[in-house]
């Protein structure tokens, strides 16, 4: 089973 | 003062379709260097990242920077009424709450003017890192864009799985399992058919078939496309928009639960 990973958890906040 | 013109609407059009079935509002931001434009959907899974460089413009001049916020659905309702072959002009002036969007026929016969609202939009902007990845791949995009179509009939998500071999990507669902591999290919007549793999080392990677087939929109802009794959970051997925700059689609992969 995959779940989706969320963008934010790769790039950081400027 | 803003003002953009490029000598054809149909290329706005082909951009405008590549971003609003992610996006429901974007800010375009204008600098003397050009036109940029960074967003997550709504969802937070994929980032949209678009640059329009000013040298590829008939006509650019940006006195101030400029963040106009667009509903692109109501920007796709008056990219509707330009004709392909019309000249498009944006135009803004310095704390504008409004921009304005002319079309002119190739004989100058039709002008048309539409003043937009712009919004304030609260978005963040995210910061992404350089990285060294692991494969990167060439394809025409119309290649790509079938193999996405075909594959989401039989899962939400497809496996990319890169080798010096080729590139192969599987669906596997309820009613079976799909594979469909590309060999990296030997000479070709033309540049845009082939496929090209750079790789230092293999790479296997799970994403979502609905946001990979919402990034194929942009295949009328390109014909070819690049994914840019590493373990565990997302996927690079880009379109070059000749002589006027690209769009880059982030799509964060499906990790084991």
């Amino acid at each position: 089973k995959t779940k989706q990973a969320g963008i934010m958890s790769f790039f950081s906040k400027k | 003062m803003f003002e953009a013109r490029l000598g054809q609407a149909t290329i706005l059009k082909k951009i405008l379709d590549a971003i609003k079935d992610l996006l429901n509002e974007a800010t375009f931001d204008c600098s003397d260097s050009g036109i940029q434009l960074q967003a997550m959907d709504n969802s937070h899974v994929s980032l949209v990242s678009l640059t329009l460089r000013s040298d590829g413009f008939d006509k650019f001049r940006c006195d101030r920077n400029l963040s106009m916020g667009m509903n692109l659905g109501s920007m796709a309702k008056i990219l509707k009424c330009a004709n392909n072959e019309d000249n498009v002009t944006m135009k803004a002036q310095d704390n504008a709450d409004t921009v304005t969007i002319m079309f002119e026929s190739a004989n100058q016969e039709k002008v048309s003017d539409y003043e937009m609202k712009l919004m304030n939009l609260d978005q963040e902007h995210l910061g992404i890192p350089e990285t060294d990845f692991s494969c990167v791949v060439r394809m025409p995009a119309m290649e790509f864009a079938r193999i996405c179509r075909d594959l989401a009939q039989f899962s939400e998500s497809v496996v990319i799985c890169c080798t010096k071999e080729g590139v192969k990507f599987s669906a596997s669902g309820d009613v079976g399992t799909a594979n469909i591999k590309l060999a990296q290919t030997g000479s070709v007549d033309k540049e845009e058919e082939a496929v090209i793999i750079e790789m230092q080392e293999p790479v296997t990677l799970t994403f979502a078939c609905r946001y990979l087939n919402a990034f194929t929109k942009a295949t009328p802009l390109s014909t070819q496309v690049q994914l840019s794959m590493c373990a565990d970051v997302p996927l690079v997925v880009e379109y070059a928009i000749k002589d006027l700059g690209h769009i880059r689609y982030y799509l964060a992969p499906k990790i084991e639960d």
